[in-house]
């Protein structure tokens, strides 16, 4: 398994928003 | 070891040679949940029928694969009529008997019938005599 | 069994669901070539690094996985400084102690320093006194 990402994840996109 | 699964929610394109893209309903399975919010996954593995038009080989892309044509030609009967959608196809009727000239891997075969020459889908066909 | 490798050269959407969809550069291997052109492929497994917050559980999809906050608060040192981009978001230089409420699943934890609460990326974080 490579190393993962340095820069943080993307917050939530829309789609998980929109979840109460 | 068994692995959690789980759909993607929304399309995500790469921004590093390590992620991985999802497109919204893709399913994974997680390999490692990191705290970073990064988790690693694995595309669950996908199949099915493609047109081979549309694949080329990996390795010598352009080196030819498809079998040398036959000019004598072969005879073959139509099981199922066809029009011709595009110019270079011939419109035939079922239980017509036509020559195969060029069986060429996309499935589109090379006919001719007495001076007309041109693609009929392989599917529509059948060996004379079988 | 070896199988052959393809790329596919173009999108192909699927018509049927027996079909598997292509996105131009997909690679696959080949399982059965079909004489009428379709063959049967499998799509190489892909893995790699995706955002947490972009997947769902296949099963009860709308439990929640977070753990519970800790209202108490966490001891927690930036280790990178990082300026918000969203209004939700908490800036802070490095070094800066901060006490860690909710530690969600995205990996967008969220944080409180003196009367101000919000979101900081958890990679930016380290437990206090490691």
């Amino acid at each position: 398994i490579k190393q993962p990402p340095s820069n943080p994840p993307p917050r939530p996109p829309a789609e998980a928003r929109k979840k109460p | 070891i068994i692995l959690q699964t789980y759909r993607a929610i929304a399309d995500y394109e790469k921004r590093s040679g390590s992620e991985m893209a999802l497109a919204m309903g893709d399913v994974v399975d997680v390999v490692e949940k990191g705290q970073s919010g990064w988790w690693f996954c694995q595309m669950k593995t996908k199949r099915g029928w493609v047109p081979a038009s549309y694949l080329e080989p990996l390795d010598s892309p352009d080196e030819a694969e498809d079998p040398e044509p036959n000019y004598a030609g072969e005879p073959y009967v139509t099981i199922k009529a066809y029009t011709a959608a595009m110019e270079d196809e011939v419109s035939l009727q079922q239980g017509e008997t036509i020559e195969v000239i060029h069986k060429l891997l996309d499935g589109w075969w090379v006919i001719r019938k007495d001076n007309i020459t041109g693609y009929f889908p392989s599917m529509y066909l059948q060996k004379a005599g079988e």
